[in-house]
C-alpha cells in the first residue's frame, strides 16, 4: 500500500 | 468530500471564528498564546501556497483565504492593537524547540522532494505540535476563559473528525496518507488532557483550572 497524497483537504 | 470532513472544516472555522470574535469583543488577548497563533498563521502559509498554482474548488479556495486572513487578523490583534493585554509572561515556551525539528523532519520524511511538497509536509508536522505554547500556557496559569476552552474544543475536534475522515476515505475510496495521519494522531492525542477537563469540569464552571 503507497501513501497517495492529493492535497484537496486543508 | 465527506460529511465527517465538512463538520472537520467547520468545526475548524467555529474555533478561528470563536478566538478573532472573543478578542475583538472583549479588546483582550489574555489568556491566549501569541506563539501559537503565530505558528498556525505560519502553517497556513506554508500549506496554502497552492492558493497559488492550482485551484480545486471554490469552497478550497474559499475556505483557505479565510483561515489565512483570520490567522494573520488574529495575531495582527495580539501583537499591535492589544498588545498592551498580551500576556508575555506566562507565553514562553520556546518555539524554536517545535519549528526546528519539525523543519528538519519535513527535510527527512516526506512524500516528494519538491518545495511545495516540502513546505506541505513542514505544514502538516507543525500544525501537529502548533497547540503546545497555548497548552502550556495554561498550564502555567492554571486557568482558562471559558471562551477559550471553546475554542480549543473545536480546534481539538476538527482533527478528530479528520482521523474519521481518513478512515472512511480509506475503506470507501482505498485513499490514504500516512504522514497527516501520523501528525493528525500526534494532534489529536495531544489534546486528550484537555477534553478530559473540557468534558468533567467545564460544565457549569466559570475558569477552566487545570491542575498544575
Amino acid at each position: 500500500l503507497d501513501s497517495q497524497t492529493d492535497k484537496d483537504e486543508l | 468530500m465527506n460529511i465527517f470532513r465538512l463538520t472537520g472544516d467547520l468545526s475548524h472555522l467555529a474555533a478561528i471564528i470563536i478566538l478573532l470574535l472573543k478578542i475583538w469583543k472583549t479588546r483582550s488577548c489574555a489568556g491566549i498564546s501569541g506563539k501559537s497563533q503565530i505558528l498556525f498563521a505560519l502553517v497556513f502559509t506554508s500549506r496554502y501556497l497552492d492558493l497559488l498554482t492550482s485551484f480545486i474548488s471554490l469552497y478550497n479556495t474559499t475556505m483557505k483565504v479565510i483561515y489565512i486572513g483570520c490567522a494573520y487578523a488574529t495575531v495582527y490583534l495580539i501583537y499591535a492593537k492589544f498588545k498592551a493585554t498580551y500576556d508575555g509572561n506566562h507565553d514562553t515556551f520556546r518555539v524554536e524547540f517545535l519549528v526546528v525539528p519539525v523543519g528538519g523532519l519535513a527535510f527527512l520524511v516526506n512524500h516528494d522532494f519538491s518545495p511545495l511538497e516540502i513546505l506541505w509536509t513542514f505544514s502538516i508536522y507543525l500544525e501537529s505540535v502548533a497547540i503546545l505554547p497555548q497548552l502550556f500556557m495554561i498550564s502555567k496559569t492554571g486557568e482558562a476563559e471559558t471562551i477559550t476552552t471553546h475554542y480549543l474544543f473545536f480546534l481539538g475536534l476538527y482533527r478528530a473528525l479528520y482521523l474519521i475522515n481518513w478512515i472512511w476515505r480509506f475503506y470507501f475510496e482505498g485513499f490514504f496518507d500516512m504522514i497527516a495521519i501520523v501528525a493528525g494522531v500526534v494532534q489529536t492525542i495531544l489534546y486528550c488532557d484537555f477534553f478530559y477537563l473540557y468534558v468533567t469540569k467545564g460544565e457549569g464552571r466559570s475558569q477552566l483550572s487545570i491542575p498544575t
